[in-house]
Formats: structure tokens, C-alpha cells, sequence
């Protein structure tokens, strides 16, 4: 997190906000609506409050305006720049514009009113941007469903440094950005997707090509809003192109790098009981056309050929996978399987039917 | 004008804008208000550049490649990245 130069702050910390005037593309509830959530971010985690005027001057006035609109930081019409504020102070001090030629929207469609207003407010409360991308404070726009959003630790701790902690009985914490080479780090899925790697991890993607050294980072908005995040196992199925991404008691299909219309679909349609509620991990032998699901300490056989589940599961995953007892992400790669349990992961040989090597679960990224 | 511009130097003439906006709007490079007088001081853009591709983690090349340009292509927030 950074701080505005020269460490601007309100001296007082009931602050007054005015919405001046409202997009027409949104209902005026729902506008109200984004914005206050909006403050609440900031006010979840410090001892700030903030109330709603009508009239007279406020500490945050909210307005949509147009390209020059007499601050002498003119706007540019769609995309481009969506959003400005002001740092703590005076008369224009705090203020937040809004491009009112930008497609607002309570959802994922255009720009998320809510993610941008929030993002503003961190500049009104005197925060600048943040070098960390998962951080509300970084500069680009990523959507996040409202519904999702948690205030990111790198947040919480730059406004707590300028404003203190919150008054609540327990501090507020929030989703820190994964680092590739972060030794504790562990996965909730990965699958391989056309010859890339896809290793999911909260609302981030870690994807690494096998030509390139890097490890990109994306949130998994960019490249699926419609998806939620904390994707639980997922699995190529290479024959048919397909990748399978489950959460809960719900799976998606991946057609080439869309979804696939018609899902999220139930995983009972799989044949799994109703005993199970969620999948952990999954890989497909592309070998057999036979797909693994682990749940707990135990394991389903799909025959994608059949499209139904073998007879004689679940077994323990102990009595086959060697001394693998539980699982959170597998994945299969130039014939062995590769399991993932924690920051461990085995290199596994289905043939042989055991552990052929023990390693960090990060060894896929050039740390 | 009558002779066709290639499409090529067409781009990077929007490139070129595109860098040289983003870098006056969020990374305070002085606008060039006599680009017809060669000053012999050095071009600060590739030094703003760097500061940029730091700044979002990109490699630091002091070149608008690819991911460069891709990075300020993006939908953002009009306030600076850096100074007041």
C-alpha cells in the first residue's frame, strides 16, 4: 500500500458524503446502494463513519461528469480513464468523479459501480496506488463480484496505518495476493488447459506456460466473470477439449476457453450421492478415458466414455494412491499424476501404482 | 496526406501517443510543448517508462513492448500512480 504524498487524512473521523447528481444507466437505489457498501469497505475496518447528506457542502461530494469538467483533469470519454478523487481536504478535498460516459453496472457487464467507487474512496480517505494486484488500490480495474469482495489484507493495513484499527472486537482481516514463490503456498485445484497449467488459488489464477519462464497472475474474472471464485478441483479432458471446474455442489464446462452454455450443472448428474458436497480434486487419464474424483480420504472412478461412474466406489485413497491420504488438486502430465496435499506434492506413477517423488508444491514455478 | 501511410507506422504512431499520454497522465512526464526544438537534455520517457514497468511489475525495459502496451490499454483509475 502507499500513501498519498505528504500523508493528507481527515482530522475527524465522522466524515459526510453527498451523492450530487446519478448515472442514468443505473436505478438510483442501486447506485445509493453501491456507494454505501462502498464506504462501508473503509468503515468495516477503521474507526471512520460516514453519513448521508442532501444538501450543503459534504466532506466526499459523489458526482458523474464529462470530460472537462473544470478540475483540470478532464475525463476521455468510454473506457480509458473510468474514475478520479481528490486526497483529504478542503473544498474539493475528497472528492470522488465519476466518467459519466463509462457503462456503470451493479454486475459484471461494463463497469462495476461499486469496485470503482470503492477503489476512489481509498484516494478520498488519502491512499494512493498499490503495487500489489490484488490490492482494491491497484490502479487497473478488475471486476470482482460484489458479493465476493473481501477488502484485501494489503488495504486493510495501509488505511488502519492512517486511520487505526477498527472499533469492532475483531479485527477485520482480508485475502492476501498469492505469491508464486511463497514456500506455505498451496492450491485449491489445478488442471492443465491446451498445454498451459492453471493453478487455482481464492479469485487468482497462477498460469504457467511451458515455453515461458513467468508465472502470470490474473484473477479469474478476466478471463471468466461469470465464474465465482475459490474454484475447488477441475480436470482436462483432453479428448474432447473440454475442462471441468467444480465448486460445491456445481461444476462448469470449458469449451476452448468458454464456458460452455447451460452450466453450472449439478455434480449429482455425475452419479456422485448426495452424501457428497463438494469435490476436492479431480485428474482424467487420458490413457483410459477413466477420471478420478477425491473427496475426503476417499475416490470415485467416471468412465468418460460411458459417461457414468465405475462400480466398486468410492475406495479409500490410501489402498491405491500409496500414502497420499488426502487430496486438494491434482493434475496429469506426460503420463504420471501429480497430487497436491498441502505445500507437498507427490509425483505419482499410475502404472506402477506408486509415489515416484516428494516435492514443494510450487516446484512448476522457476522460484 | 496523398501518399498512404503503412499501416505499421500507422500503429506506432498510436503507440507512440498512447505511451507518451499514459506517461504525462499517471507518471508525470513533462509535456513536449516544443518538439520542434531538439533540446540537447536527455529523453526522460525511457526513465518514465522503467518507472512504469516497475511499477506494475512488468519487465523493466524502458521499451513499450507488448505487455507495456497491453498494461495501459486497461480501464483505470485517472488519479497518478505516483507524486501528487
Amino acid at each position: 500500500y502507499v500513501f498519498t504524498e505528504g500523508n493528507p487524512k481527515w482530522k475527524r473521523n465522522n466524515l459526510t458524503y453527498r451523492i450530487v447528481n446519478y448515472t442514468p444507466l443505473m436505478r438510483r437505489a442501486d447506485v445509493d446502494e453501491a456507494i454505501q457498501k462502498a464506504l462501508s469497505v473503509w468503515s468495516n475496518v477503521t474507526p471512520l463513519t460516514f453519513q448521508k447528506i442532501e444538501d450543503k457542502m459534504a466532506d466526499i461530494m459523489i458526482s458523474f461528469v464529462v470530460r472537462d469538467h473544470q478540475d483540470n483533469s478532464p475525463f476521455d470519454g468510454p473506457n480509458g480513464q473510468l474514475a478520479h478523487a481528490f486526497q483529504p481536504g478542503e473544498a474539493i478535498g475528497g472528492d470522488v468523479h465519476l466518467d459519466n460516459e463509462e457503462y456503470w453496472t451493479k454486475d459484471g457487464r461494463g463497469y462495476n459501480l461499486f469496485i470503482v467507487i470503492a477503489h476512489e474512496l481509498g484516494h478520498s480517505l488519502g491512499l494512493s496506488h498499490s503495487t500489489d494486484p490484488g490490492a482494491l488500490m491497484y490502479p487497473t480495474y478488475a471486476y470482482t463480484d460484489p458479493k465476493e469482495f473481501h477488502l484485501p489484507q494489503d488495504d486493510i493495513d495501509g488505511i488502519q496505518a492512517i486511520y487505526g484499527q477498527s472499533n469492532a472486537p475483531v479485527q477485520p482481516t482480508g485475502p492476501t495476493t498469492p505469491q508464486a514463490c511463497d514456500p506455505s503456498l498451496t492450491f485449491d485445484a489445478v488442471t492443465t488447459l491446451r498445454g498451459e497449467m492453471m493453478f487455482f488459488k481464492g479469485r487468482y489464477i497462477l498460469r504457467k506456460h511451458p515455453q515461458r519462464i513467468e508465472t502470470e497472475l490474473n484473477f479469474i474474472s478476466l478471463f471468466w466473470p461469470k465464474l465465482p471464485s475459490g474454484i475447488q478441483a477441475a480436470y482436462e479432458n483432453i479428448e474432447r477439449d473440454e475442462v471441468l471446474l467444480f465448486k460445491e455442489d456445481k461444476y462448469w464446462v470449458l469449451r476452448g476457453y468458454d464456458i460452455a452454455p447451460g452450466y453450472p450443472k449439478s455434480i449429482y448428474r455425475l452419479g456422485f450421492p448426495k452424501t457428497v458436497k463438494r469435490v476436492n480434486a479431480a485428474y482424467s487419464d487420458e490413457n483410459t478415458g477413466k477420471t478420478y474424483f477425491f473427496v475426503a480420504d476417499r475416490y470415485w472412478r467416471y468412465d468418460e466414455n460411458k459417461r457414468s461412474m465405475d462400480h466398486g466406489y468410492p475406495r479409500k485413497i490410501l489402498s491405491d494412491f500409496g500414502k497420499i491420504g488426502r487430496v486438494d488438486a491434482a493434475f496429469q502430465k506426460d503420463g504420471y499424476v501429480y497430487f497436491f496435499h498441502g505445500t507437498t506434492q507427490f509425483q505419482f506413477d499410475p502404472r506402477g501404482k506408486r509415489i515416484v517423488r516428494q516435492m514443494k508444491s510450487n516446484s512448476w514455478f522457476d522460484c | 496526406s496523398a501518399f498512404p501511410v503503412a499501416p505499421e507506422a500507422e500503429e506506432e504512431r498510436k503507440n507512440i501517443a498512447l505511451v507518451e499520454t499514459y506517461l504525462q497522465n499517471f507518471y508525470n512526464l513533462q509535456k513536449d510543448d516544443q518538439p520542434h526544438v531538439r533540446l540537447k537534455s536527455v529523453n526522460p520517457l525511457p526513465e518514465k517508462l522503467k518507472e512504469m514497468q516497475e511499477f506494475f511489475g512488468l519487465k523493466v525495459t524502458g521499451k513499450p513492448d507488448l505487455e507495456t502496451l497491453e498494461m495501459m490499454k486497461k480501464p483505470r483509475c485517472g488519479v497518478p500512480d505516483i507524486g501528487k
